[in-house]
């Protein structure tokens, strides 16, 4: 979670 | 994963739980947008592309999945089955998708995080998410009587978004580097634009009155 495109939130 | 996040996702699935009931059970759509429902399948559609390349956890899998299916299937009844389809409100949902689409797009390819094809439609689900709910509160404040299952549905929804701000909040203090402007602002404008909403909703809570939204 540091701005790269892993988003965890739905 | 913390409580407020949880509570969040708990208090969005609670939403779809309860419209769902009010389709399926009680075989009416009165007072639900369509143009809203059809606005959240594009939204969750063009979210979720990552859920074939990324895996995150099973819960997120499984979430997702349920937006999808939900949100798509809500829509299905609403066009489509035999029943519900009478009593959808066709001439007081007349928000015009478009107006919101096209905005949202263009402010996706302007502004975002990095210009790839998945990166930009996360974006454009975020924007669109945020004014998705513009033709629902539309038809609220146009239908008279607005039933204790649509009013809940609302609430519910806007409820989910403010405990994502709490979420936010809290994973900024506790994560290192956690800033998210984008997601953040857009956010925060989809909570403002319940406030009104809530405003009458606890006022007719309180009064023990049917709810209803000044024209």
């Amino acid at each position: 979670t540091d701005g790269e495109s892993t988003h965890d939130e739905l | 994963m913390n409580i407020f996040r949880l509570a969040g996702d708990m208090t969005h699935l609670a939403s779809v739980l309860v419209l769902l009931l009010k389709i399926h059970t009680i075989k009416s759509c009165a007072g639900v947008s369509l143009k809203t429902q059809e606005l959240y399948a594009l939204v969750f559609a063009t979210r979720y592309l990552d859920i074939v390349t990324d895996f995150i956890s099973v819960y997120n899998t499984v979430m997702k999945l349920i937006f999808l299916g939900s949100s798509f299937s809500i829509v299905w009844y609403i066009r489509h089955h035999r029943v519900v389809r009478r009593s959808y409100d066709k001439d007081q949902d007349t928000f015009r998708h478009y107006l919101l689409m096209i905005p949202c797009m263009l402010l996706a390819l302007f502004v975002h995080e990095k210009f790839t094809f998945k990166e930009v439609m996360w974006t454009f689900s975020l924007y669109l998410e945020a004014v998705a709910i513009l033709p629902q509160l539309v038809l609220l404040q146009r239908t008279r009587n607005i039933d204790n299952l649509t009013g809940q549905y609302v609430f519910l929804l806007g409820a989910y978004r403010g405990l994502y701000i709490f979420n936010w909040i809290y994973r900024y203090f506790t994560e290192p580097h956690f800033v998210h402007w984008i997601t953040w602002i857009a956010g925060v404008v989809q909570t403002l634009l319940y406030a009104d909403f809530f405003y009458y909703y606890f006022e007719s809570w309180k009064n023990n009155v049917r709810l209803q939204l000044p024209a």
